[in-house]
């Protein structure tokens, strides 16, 4: 939990499937 | 367990696209104005790097504790290695992307900026006299990735789990190597001037190391003063590393 909480964005990221162009 | 060629051809696929600032540049340059542009394209670029990283074979099989771990350490490095690709082949000039491209005169404007100018301009020639390849840059700079100095020097895995994402990083690291080697056999040259090529494409990494702690610093220095507002991704790797 703290590691998620630390690097959300990062975390986020790096779970997401969604293509990084459109969060971009 | 991918053959060596495939392994490459899979890190070259990787490679994040062309990016653009896409701002309306104002010359002269302000220190305000111009950090602004370097962290806007930090940000973006970010982004752009973790989605590299999910594509190095290998990389999302590593927990995920430890891919926050590695990118975490990694990321002004990486960065810097791919701001030098781009300038490679513009002496005197530092490439951040098509529509920003600086030269050290213009690092005036930002106070300690021109010294980490020259050091990235220096490596950068360096590059050039080694004739950097494409396939050697892509390893370079995965080796980079999985090259913290935190986590193979400092730490011991403690649970089964972070023995095995240790195992399968350093396993990873082997895969990289051996591109590496692999990639410098194919350039025709003497099993010696491939050994000497070798040891100088990797020792410019401890180069681009130094130069990242030295940008992390600067960067640091800059949010202090409130020269420039830091947010998102890149406050998140910043934060990291202070």
């Amino acid at each position: 939990t703290s590691l998620k909480e630390k690097h959300k964005i990062l975390h986020q990221l790096l779970q997401n499937s969604t293509s990084p162009v459109d969060l971009a | 367990h991918l053959h060596l060629e495939e392994f490459i051809s899979r890190i070259m696929e990787a490679e994040p696209p062309e990016i653009y600032l896409m701002e309306d540049m104002k010359k002269p340059f302000t220190e305000a104005s111009m950090m602004m542009s370097l962290t806007n394209l930090a940000d973006k670029e970010l982004v752009l790097m973790i989605s590299w990283a999910k594509k190095i074979p290998g990389f999302l099989e590593l927990s995920l504790a430890d891919q926050i771990h590695l990118l975490k350490c990694c990321w002004l490095e990486i960065l810097m290695l791919g701001l030098m690709w781009r300038s490679v082949d513009h002496p005197g000039k530092l490439i951040f992307s098509p529509d920003f491209k600086l030269n050290r005169e213009e690092g005036q404007c930002v106070e300690g900026i021109m010294e980490i100018f020259d050091m990235l301009l220096a490596a950068t020639s360096r590059f050039r006299e080694l004739k950097l390849r494409r396939e050697e840059y892509v390893c370079l700079k995965a080796m980079i990735l999985l090259n913290s100095s935190e986590y193979l020097c400092t730490s011991s895995p403690q649970t089964a789990e972070e023995l095995e994402s240790r195992n399968k990083m350093l396993r990873l690291l082997d895969s990289v190597i051996d591109a590496l080697v692999w990639a410098i056999s194919k350039l025709g040259l003497t099993t010696q001037q491939q050994t000497l090529r070798l040891g100088h494409l990797t020792m410019l990494l401890s180069h681009i190391r130094h130069m990242s702690n030295k940008g992390m610093d600067h960067l640091s220095t800059m949010k202090r003063k409130n020269v420039v507002l830091v947010y998102d991704l890149l406050l998140e790797m910043l934060d990291a590393n202070t």
